[in-house]
Formats: structure tokens, C-alpha cells, sequence
């Protein structure tokens, strides 16, 4: 565990936790993806499955039940509980078109041709583009919620927290793996122009709207 | 290095 790795894991579970928050306490998942929150549930469903082979750590484990935890129940509140607030409108990217690719992706580029190995590179993938539909959703409506604009930085400041973390363990420790680097820069590279909105707006205070 | 062995990360 380095510095890189632990800010990058407080700033995914804040995002998490901002999300949750914002629609339990406001009653309304308006401006939230729900396909995106599909996706992140698919996301951990596959790579924490290991929660029930090996025990790594105290921290591992417990880190891995409240993300699929508090996903599941994202999930739950935007097709259930507040489905009524649920902008299905403007929520119409073809997650498909991001599934069956990235399943024969991971099929064909990955470490070891196991079941877990493969779901666990599917996972990666996925997770690279999974903020694909909640990115197209704020682009169709031309703005987000500014408490939405921070769950999208926390989330998208995570991953670049992790590209550090790699650049760490790979002089520190010798470790590194392409598969999660090459994802981890796509993933991040998506969020650049929201930070540069995130920085130049809402910081300074103005509503996240994108140019028309 | 084996890099199946454990993904070590979350």
C-alpha cells in the first residue's frame, strides 16, 4: 500500500458515498445515469468475486463489501425506490455497445485464459468506459448538479490517483500491469475535459454547464 | 512476476 493507492481508494469511496448521499437525502437520482451505475455494479460484481477464494486483507475485503454494497444499493434507489425522479430521457447510451465488446476483448487480451482471470480483465476494461453513459447523459442535458460534478471528480480523481500509484510500485517495487495501466489511462483521458470544466467553473463557483 | 497470483489492488 502506498500514498498514491490509499488517497486513490478515500476519493473512489467518497465518490460512492456522495452519490448515495445525494440521492437518499434529495429523494431524486435527476442528472444520474443509471446505466453508468449498472455498469460499475457489473464492475465490481466481476472483479471482487475473489472475495470468496482469497483473503488478502482486513482492509481488501472490507473495502470490497461496501463498494458492492453501496452499488447495489445505487443501483436499487435509481430503478426502484426513487424510480420516479429517474430521467430515462436523456439516459439512452447503448451500454451494449460497451459490453460485448469489451467481453471479447477481454477474452482475446489478457493474463492468464482462467475464469477468474478473464472476468477480473473484463472488470478492468469495463471500468474504463463505464462513465461513458453518465458523460453523454451531462453532454444531453448540458449541465449536471454541482453535487453531481463533485461525485464525477472524486471518481475520476481516483483513477488518476492510481496511475500514480502504478508509477510508485513500478520504481518502488519493480510491479506493474499493462492491463490496468493502458485501461487506467483511457479511463482517466475521459474525464479531462469535465476537469477542465470542473476546475475552470465550479470552483469557481458557477453551475457545470457544458457549451450547448 | 506472476501477476495472476493475487490482483492485490481494489
Amino acid at each position: 500500500m502506498n500514498l498514491f493507492r490509499l488517497a486513490g481508494d478515500v476519493s473512489h469511496l467518497l465518490a460512492i458515498i456522495i452519490l448515495l448521499l445525494k440521492i437518499w437525502r434529495t429523494r431524486s437520482c435527476a442528472g444520474i445515469s443509471g446505466k453508468s451505475q449498472i455498469l460499475f455494479a457489473l464492475v465490481f460484481t466481476t472483479r471482487y468475486l475473489d472475495l470468496l477464494t482469497t483473503f488478502i486483507s482486513f482492509y481488501n475485503t472490507t473495502m470490497k463489501v461496501i463498494y458492492i454494497g453501496c452499488s447495489y444499493a445505487t443501483v436499487w434507489m435509481i430503478y426502484a425506490k426513487f424510480k420516479a425522479t429517474y430521467d430515462s430521457n436523456h439516459d439512452t447510451f447503448r451500454m451494449e455497445f460497451l459490453v460485448i465488446p469489451i467481453a471479447a476483448l477481454s477474452l482475446l487480451v489478457n493474463h492468464d485464459f482462467a475464469p477468474l482471470e478473464i472476468l477480473w480483465t473484463f472488470s478492468i476494461y469495463l471500468e474504463s468506459v463505464a462513465i461513458l453513459p453518465q458523460l453523454f447523459m451531462v453532454s444531453k442535458t448540458g449541465e449536471a448538479e454541482t453535487i453531481t460534478s463533485h461525485y464525477l471528480f472524486a471518481l475520476g480523481l481516483y483513477r488518476a490517483l492510481y496511475l500514480m500509484n502504478w508509477i510508485w510500485r513500478f520504481f518502488a517495487e519493480g510491479f506493474f500491469d499493462l492491463i490496468a495501466i493502458v485501461a487506467g489511462l483511457v479511463q482517466t483521458i475521459l474525464y479531462c475535459d469535465f476537469f477542465y470544466l470542473y476546475i475552470t467553473k465550479v470552483l469557481k463557483g458557477k453551475k457545470l454547464s457544458l457549451p450547448a | 512476476h506472476d501477476l495472476t497470483a493475487k490482483h492485490d489492488e481494489l
